[in-house]
């Protein structure tokens, strides 16, 4: 037996919307640590790791380990049925079929409970090596979403250039061209709007918009958002989940000729 | 246009 709550589905909501643009579909791994979930695009540019753990939950019960196969459009579109107050319950027995989400209203006079079919999904797990990374930078998510939706207008690639001084980003395409520099913030009093760099060494890469643009969409999970790069290795965008756990974006860098 | 590597490039499969 599989059974997990949280007090209010908002997170759930955030999250679904957090890789409905990248996941067709995805193996739900829940163990009695928790909900894992590693997934690539369908053009394997992208992976997208979600961890959720069991201590983050109201109620957390995984008698066995299962893997449950999601149609990540399907459950978007039954979470949307959940108001963001509501509690929501996931429920599914050993080597399921389905899977139930279970809403009950705050004031539990409405108990709503929709099934879902599991696909059958072979189990590709890919190894995502420990990695010193030579800039690490903390930023505010909502300013982070903002640059990549306005560079996008002028190309299809950004590049991150990043020093102690700060971060840069930059577009250029047929008719013009754009460039933001955040610089690293002196006092950082309040953490949320702090812009913090870690550098090892500079670095320099292009990636493409149209991902960056989907992974923005975890905006609304946390007021931060931390990026690890190195050259030539796949940028890391991280959004803490509440206390619950977190959602990592891999991209692969465009590489120069 | 500059070419778009893969992510299963640097991350092996287990």
């Amino acid at each position: 037996m599989f059974e997990a709550r949280l007090a209010q589905s908002a997170i759930l909501k955030k999250v679904l919307e957090a890789v409905k643009d990248l996941l067709t579909e995805a193996t739900f791994e829940c163990s009695d640590s928790g909900i894992q979930v590693q997934a690539m695009d369908n053009a394997h540019v992208s992976l997208v790791s979600l961890n959720l753990r069991s201590d983050g939950f109201d109620k957390y019960r995984c008698d066995r380990n299962l893997s449950m196969g999601m149609n990540i459009g399907t459950m978007t579109k039954i979470l949307r049925c959940a108001s963001s107050e509501d509690t929501v319950t996931l429920r599914a027995v050993d080597s399921p079929d389905n899977i139930i989400f279970i809403f009950e209203s705050q004031n539990k006079e409405k108990l709503a409970e929709y099934e879902m079919k599991l696909i059958n999904m072979d189990l590709e797990h890919l190894g995502i090596p420990e990695t010193m990374y030579s800039c690490v930078v903390k930023m505010p998510s909502q300013e982070f979403a903002r640059i990549c939706r306005d560079l996008s207008q002028f190309g299809e690639a950004i590049t991150i250039a990043c020093s102690k001084e700060g971060i840069k980003f930059s577009a250029a395409g047929d008719y013009g061209n754009a460039n933001v520099k955040l610089a690293q913030t002196a006092d950082s009093d309040k953490e949320e709007e702090a812009v913090l760099i870690d550098m090892q060494e500079p670095v320099k890469l292009t990636f493409a918009c149209r991902y960056l643009n989907s992974f923005v969409k975890a905006t609304p999970l946390c007021a931060q958002v931390k990026l690890s790069m190195s050259s030539d290795v796949p940028l890391v965008c991280e959004y803490q989940i509440g206390e619950i756990g977190h959602i990592r974006y891999y991209l692969a860098p465009k590489i120069d000729d | 246009y500059i070419p778009q590597v893969k992510i299963s490039v640097f991350f092996g499969e287990l």
